[in-house]
């Protein structure tokens, strides 16, 4: 099952 | 103080129009390089990032003594850019230290002049930092074609698998119902450019995307003829828009990965 995940895993604060 | 007055109130209204329904509320950043605007939506899935440069034609004229962030609430701005007529020059004003926002619409013959102020929020919004990357594939395509594309296969489930490869790229959706698969071939013998299909391929990618968000970024479909879609495997899709004279309008949206 493929589960959504968040978009700030993906960046990080600027 | 800040001013930008902007050519077309229309181009204004498409991206607002696009943006409000996943965004509510939004910081404009202004600095004399242009506008920008990055926003994530409440379920933290999505993220928007719009750029229009100061020194684009699109803009007849342009000044920003300090930065400032105007937060703005989308669906005021909406609502007050429908008093603008699509021809109407829109001029941005704020003061250094803002607390309002006005808009002032001039038509086309100078007959009309309307001015509208809005309060401006405190948004308390975390930037974050995109790194400029290579991406495996990046796939150029009329964007009426991907909303299509998108809106058909919603009918049938809630994710869409995109699958870039060397012959093309085909998006598939698998629901409880039923199935479907849309191929999409590059193009090499089309006149215009902006009804060609291209892909750029570094590496093949097949990831997983929730087609509401994707349904959702196509409200920017009348911005731009052409959309990018930028991906690699495991990283969020960029889903951009380019503004003709201005700048563009990205999207990124989080991939459905297996747990």
């Amino acid at each position: 099952k493929k589960k959504q995940v968040s978009i700030s895993r993906f960046f990080t604060p600027a | 103080m800040f001013e930008a007055k902007m050519l077309q109130s229309s181009v204004l209204k498409k991206i607002i129009e696009s943006l409000k329904d996943l965004f509510a509320d939004a910081n404009f950043d202004c600095s004399s390089s242009g506008i920008t605007l990055q926003d994530m939506d409440s379920s933290h899935v999505a993220l928007c990032y719009l750029k229009l440069r100061s020194d684009e034609e699109g803009f007849e004229d342009y000044r920003c003594d300090r930065n400032i962030t105007l937060g703005v609430n989308l669906g005021l701005m909406s609502k007050i850019l429908k008093c603008a007529g699509n021809d109407d020059v829109v001029t941005l004003r704020a003061e250094d230290e803002p607390n309002i926002l006005t808009f002032i619409f001039d038509s086309k013959n100078s007959e009309r002049v309307s001015k509208y102020d809005i309060k401006l929020m405190e948004i308390d919004s975390e930037l974050l930092g995109i790194p400029d990357t290579d991406y495996s594939c990046v796939v150029k395509m009329p964007s009426h074609e991907f909303q299509r594309i998108c809106s058909n296969l919603s009918q049938l489930g809630d994710s869409v698998t995109i699958d870039c490869h060397k012959e093309g790229v085909d998006f598939k959706v698998a629901g409880e119902q039923g199935s479907g698969a849309i191929k999409l071939k590059q193009t090499t013998s089309v006149d215009k450019e902006e009804d060609q299909v291209t892909v750029q391929l570094n590496e093949p990618v097949t990831q997983s995307f929730a087609l509401k968000f994707l349904c959702a970024f196509t409200k920017a479909t009348s911005l731009s003829d052409t959309v990018n879609l930028s991906l690699t495997q495991d990283t969020p899709v960029v889903v951009e828009y380019p503004i003709a004279q201005h700048g563009y309008l990205r999207f990124y949206l989080a991939p459905k990965i297996e747990e």
